[in-house]
């Protein structure tokens, strides 16, 4: 038995309009803890990785130790667009052998003494279990900066190119491309906004490198303004993949790690 | 043009 509930399903809603970005579907992974979300992309460059603990939802309940729900993620945002911003999101699944195995999501909208209701059943669907592990590393670079200034910069370097080289500096970020036609160059410093402290860009290099990343996946990452106006890039060097992350309270959050593209 | 390194073959690595 499963049950969760949420009063704000708009956020729930840019979490899984964020998954689908680059993922057609994948496995909701319940626990007593709360939902884990994984997935890779299909083309290999870019890992999602989504934690919405138990704590940060307004109710959970899940009375299995885990509940692997394989998920259709562009009919789960279909049915998540149709509930009102106002309503409360309910999912809910039931083990049952004689039934079709379903998620069902309610939206209930308070009208005094009683309520509007919407239902959706979505079928699951059987994902094999990902085998990759994200390894623990130890970052030892980090860059913090508003997400919509990474989206503005991301946003207008892929009207030129594919791909963008950021060069991580001690005391700043290059962010460039090239193409036949022309080049583009944004240089990004740390800055404190002491009136408004979400402007700021703080920055902590120890060891400078460069490395270009396909410009529409950083572009995507920088979509996700509404779970977090920060966004925190990590990294080590060149070869190891970037961890580009949005958190959200009680320990949630979307994190993705990025590989880079290497030149021979 | 830079190759694209391939995240899944990082992960099995490690």
């Amino acid at each position: 038995m499963l049950e969760c509930k949420l009063q704000e399903p708009k956020v729930f809603r840019s979490v899984v309009e964020a998954m689908s970005e680059h993922i057609k579907e994948c496995n909701f992974e319940f626990t007593r803890e709360g939902l884990k979300m994984q997935a890779l992309d299909s083309s290999h460059i870019a890992f999602t990785f989504v934690t919405l603990s138990a704590t940060w939802w307004n109710e959970y309940r899940c009375d299995d130790e885990a509940l692997l729900l394989g998920v259709n993620l562009e009919t789960l945002l279909k049915i998540l667009k149709c509930g009102p911003d106002n309503s409360l999101l309910a999912l809910s699944y039931e083990n049952d052998d004689d039934e079709v195995s379903e998620l069902k999501v309610k939206f209930e909208v308070d009208r005094g003494e009683k309520k509007d209701v919407a239902e959706f059943a979505l079928k699951l669907t059987h994902i094999d279990p990902m085998e990759e592990e994200v390894p623990e590393l130890t970052w030892t670079n980090e860059l913090e900066m508003p997400t919509q200034e990474l989206f503005r910069i991301a946003r207008d370097i892929s009207l030129f190119s594919e791909i963008m080289v950021l060069e991580f500096d001690k005391d700043k970020l290059r962010i460039s491309c090239s193409s036949k036609e022309s080049t583009a160059d944004y240089l990004v410093h740390p800055f404190e906004d002491s009136t408004n402290a979400s402007n700021s860009v703080r920055m902590n290099i120890e060891a400078p490198f460069k490395v270009s990343l396909t410009t529409h996946y950083v572009l995507s990452f920088a979509k996700n303004k509404n779970i977090n106006e920060r966004v925190v890039i990590k990294m080590i060097d060149a070869e190891t993949p970037l961890m580009f992350s949005f958190s959200m309270k009680e320990g949630s959050g979307i994190c993705y790690y990025i590989a880079g593209r290497l030149t021979d | 043009t830079p190759i694209q390194n391939d995240l899944a073959e990082f992960y099995c690595m490690v």
